[in-house]
């Protein structure tokens, strides 16, 4: 469960995870 | 006809910047630059090879897919793409990048996380506008939350977030909250940035510098 917006929303959204820039690279 | 130079080429690509300059103005080293250019070039040039970021490029780079679209996605692009000119240039990419930086200071990623929240740009976080973005994810998602669920979300968050009970997050309100929780600037590092010359060797044969530290 998420208590927290933005925690849901860090925690969800994959275009907010730039790391994939790097992924087979 | 190609390049016989990859210096002359580099300093033709519209948007390139001198990696000298670059590192003097970000978290990123001179060699860490040249890197990523190498990154640069690779995103740049999938869909149209232009040396430019294209936001159907951007899309690709990060969900493998140029047709998804992602209310992030589209709103880092937008941040990313400062210059507002509808595409990234590598010193955009540079800069833009270096607040992701491990060593980057924890105060440019408090401002650039609330960037990306403030959706209007109005200079606030407003209530409705970070139940939109919940609103938005869930739709992208296969979880069912029922909108007095999304409610209580919302308004816990705010009564935790909005200390002057006015129904928005100003930057200060933004600042004390996430100084208190952290965690919520997990994605705004990047480790693999220390490692970014690692990532592409590839960046010494194309290296401008002698000794690039």
């Amino acid at each position: 469960p998420f208590y927290n917006a933005f925690e849901f929303i860090s925690s969800m959204s994959s275009g907010f995870d730039l790391s994939s820039l790097f992924e087979g690279k | 006809m190609g390049c016989f130079h990859s210096k002359i080429c580099r300093f033709s690509t519209p948007g390139y910047e001198d990696p000298t300059l670059l590192a003097a103005e970000t978290a990123f080293t001179v060699s860490e630059v040249e890197a990523l250019y190498e990154l640069f070039k690779k995103i740049s040039s999938s869909i149209i090879d232009d040396g430019l970021i294209h936001k159907e490029e951007f899309q690709l780079a990060i969900f493998k897919n140029q047709n998804r679209r992602d209310l992030f996605a589209d709103r880092i692009f937008d941040l990313f793409d400062f210059k507002r000119n509808g595409v990234i240039g590598f010193g955009e990419f540079v800069r833009s990048l270096s607040v992701f930086h491990p060593n980057a200071p924890v105060a440019d990623k408090i401002a650039f996380a609330f960037r990306l929240y403030d959706l209007r740009q109005t200079g606030y976080i407003e209530r409705e506008e970070l139940k939109e973005m919940v609103l938005a994810l869930l739709n992208e998602s296969d979880l069912i939350l029922s909108d007095d669920i999304v409610e209580m979300i919302v308004d816990k968050t705010f009564d935790e977030a909005d200390k002057k009970s006015d129904g928005k997050i100003d930057e200060e309100e933004w600042k004390e909250f996430v100084l208190m929780k952290p965690s919520l600037l997990k994605n705004m590092t990047l480790p693999y940035l220390k490692d970014i010359t690692l990532a592409f060797p590839s960046f010494v044969m194309n290296s401008e510098v002698e000794d690039s530290e």
